[in-house]
């Protein structure tokens, strides 16, 4: 992942707020980042333009060298279900959904067969410990069980790139290393991880480390 | 805030989940608590309980040393509005009202006038750094600012009680400690708060400590 002055402006009738006001780095194949940041400095939408979730106002973002700006949202949405894995800060689970059916989700749009999908969906479960909880919605469960349920979701497509925006801010120390630990051995199967995280010991499990102010990078530690 | 084996159990068809096992202690008024402990370990539950938002399925519960139990649902909700404030995990905020709005909400239920509430909110805002968002809607808003948000609005009313589930769960360092010197000084003004947090530099903040696992408590540190 390579982006160069990547800007991103919002607008609400007159006002306009800058959350990105020119961010440029390099995201090797296979590494694991941390960005850290002040709240508001524009770390998760960083993350939602990486993730091609949205796009920036202006700047290039080249993914696997293809420049993201020239492709169309359908091709987008098929980049971001074949290839990349999303925990959200607010998790997004659906919430009429069963927590083996929200894991599940993006297995069966990406048209798995049920049976390998539900088996699938066991498995990432049980790894981030809701084994027990298969059949349970999100409002039944507290808010670190709904956040590992998100992890799980993001986890199940064994996607290429995985992007974390705070997966372990509601967890207790042990369950975050945990969390941590399933992201080390991601990362030595090849994955590329990029983690937001405001705590500096979880920041600590990342090789490299981006650091962001009022929409400009301030830091970057190899 | 006085509680004797307190026990919650959730029945969701033929299954039961043993939120809260028997949990009691003593909370005077005017003290600072931390409640730690795994992730569903009952946190949050004891909190909504406490915060007359939920009944035990056994147990005692006095609050100023009335037993809430022998109360209504009327009763309990005078209570709540008039002496409690809580900033709940997943924040609650209302979508369709901008932060303003949302920050003078109990104020509204209260019956303070129109002008009065506005004043307050604003203030409210600035104190947690959201001076500049009072007509944003929470969509937004990046996830800390949200965080600040459901803070103000517990706030606003100048509550005896502030009860906070992980209030500084989406925010980094330098604006959790922002967040902790209001909690502080809050507390010196005679406030009771008790504070659900799974970071030791925040329950630093605390006088007393609760330590909960598996519904239980397994520490009580003063
Ligand atoms: N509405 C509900 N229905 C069924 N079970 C529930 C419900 N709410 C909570 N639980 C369960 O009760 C237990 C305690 O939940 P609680 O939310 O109090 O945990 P917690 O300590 O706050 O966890 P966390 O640190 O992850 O927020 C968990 O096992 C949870 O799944
Ligand atoms: N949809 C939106 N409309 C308007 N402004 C937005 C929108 N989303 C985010 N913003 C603003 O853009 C800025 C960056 O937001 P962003 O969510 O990226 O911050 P963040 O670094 O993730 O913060 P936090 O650590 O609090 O989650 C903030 O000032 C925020 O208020
Ligand atoms: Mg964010
Ligand atoms: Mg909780």
């Amino acid at each position: 992942m390579e982006f160069k002055d990547l800007t991103k402006v919002y607008e609400m009738g007159e006002e306009r707020v800058h959350a990105l006001r020119g961010v440029s780095a390099r995201i090797e194949r296979g590494s694991f980042w941390a960005i850290m940041g002040s709240s508001g400095s524009g770390k998760s939408t960083l993350l939602s333009i990486l993730g091609c979730l949205d796009r920036p106002t202006s700047g290039t973002y080249l993914l696997g060298g293809e420049d993201v700006s020239a492709l169309d949202d359908d091709a987008l949405s098929d980049i971001r279900l074949r290839h990349l894995g999303f925990v959200f800060q607010s998790f997004n689970l659906v919430p009429q959904l069963t927590v083996a059916e929200n894991i599940a989700l993006p297995l069966y749009y990406q048209g798995v067969p049920e049976r390998e999908s539900a088996r699938r969906a066991e498995e990432f479960a049980n790894v981030v410990g809701l084994g027990k909880r298969l059949g349970h919605k999100p409002s039944q469960l507290s808010g670190g069980q709904q956040q590992r349920a998100a992890v799980a979701r993001a986890l199940a497509t064994d996607p290429t790139v995985i992007l974390a925006d705070e997966p372990t801010g509601n967890l207790d120390t042990a369950t975050s290393v945990e969390i941590m630990e399933l992201f080390a051995s991601l990362h030595r199967r090849g994955k590329t991880i990029v983690m937001v995280t405001h705590e500096p010991d979880i920041a600590a499990w990342a090789q490299h480390r981006l650091v962001m102010r009022d929409g400009l990078v301030t830091e970057v530690r190899q």
